[in-house]
């Protein structure tokens, strides 16, 4: 099916916290996740990958100015699962290519990569739904990845004129 | 702000793939998702999480009858990477709380993971956006984990007697 990215979204102000080296059993994102919703800090951005030998990563982003409560949130987390480390960045944004009909979502990552590689911008972290492909990139470069999105999608195009992939 | 979950959303029968030690550098996505591109492969969920000293695991899923190809597809890009493995698991399949207001997800978050460690489910992966968590979970699970999420969120109930969080 073809499906057609109707905007672009960046979030600039973000901070991305990792909680390496978790133990992959049940009740680990939940260990930490609760900690941080009793501290009523806005998560956006949820990234694990799978485990490997007993162990994730789990990844998250929140408002930059939320940095400092959640490093506290998750300290007490990690120390209690007897995760690896906790790393943090807070140069980050989010950037995003926003969908209407995204269910099947090869053809807009394909042309989203392609324009962030041939920019040079690295991707940082990936995740997505049916209806948005989010990448995490560096502060400095996110008004450049967001500017490569509404290229390769032709998001300054009239919608009837945009293409579909 | 409170955010309500609307639904919960189950893909039965995926396939999880993992291109492992991608080189974290620009262009890397790319050359993964032009080749599936090439094939014309539905991806669902892509998660790539930070990179560690250089290197970084992108996984996704396809449609479990999608496997064979895919991992076709991949092996040529992994190899032209130099990534250090390619893994896969066509036991798992995907499910979701579905927001109609989730810009804050931590409440979701939270009481999601809360369901899932209480039936002792293990989260293989999780992706996000302001209107759904996704989790991975192994397919012989998946049942129950959508269960999990219709009691968590009360979703058997009538909209207007539901909880928001
Ligand atoms: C790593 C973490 O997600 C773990 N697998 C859990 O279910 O909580
Ligand atoms: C790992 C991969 O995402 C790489 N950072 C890229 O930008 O393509």
């Amino acid at each position: 099916p073809n499906m057609a990215v109707g905007g672009a979204a960046i979030t600039m102000n973000e901070a991305r916290i990792t909680v390496l080296g978790v133990p992959d059993v049940p009740g680990a994102s939940f260990e930490i996740f609760s900690r941080i919703a009793e501290q009523n800090i806005s998560v956006d951005m949820i990234v694990q990958n799978v485990g490997d030998e007993g162990h994730a990563d789990i990844s998250f982003t929140v408002p930059r100015d939320e940095l400092q409560p959640t490093l506290d949130a998750v300290a007490s987390a990690s120390q209690s699962l007897g995760a690896l480390d906790v790393t943090h960045d807070e140069n980050v944004a989010k950037v995003s290519a926003v969908g209407l009909g995204m269910a099947q979502q090869t053809g807009v990552a394909d042309r989203m990569f392609r324009g962030l590689s041939e920019a040079g911008i690295n991707i940082q972290m990936i995740t997505t739904s049916e209806i948005k492909i989010s990448v995490l990139v560096s502060r400095p470069e996110a008004q450049t990845a967001l500017r490569v999105i509404h290229e390769v999608f032709s998001l300054h195009q009239e919608p009837t004129d945009r293409p579909t992939f």
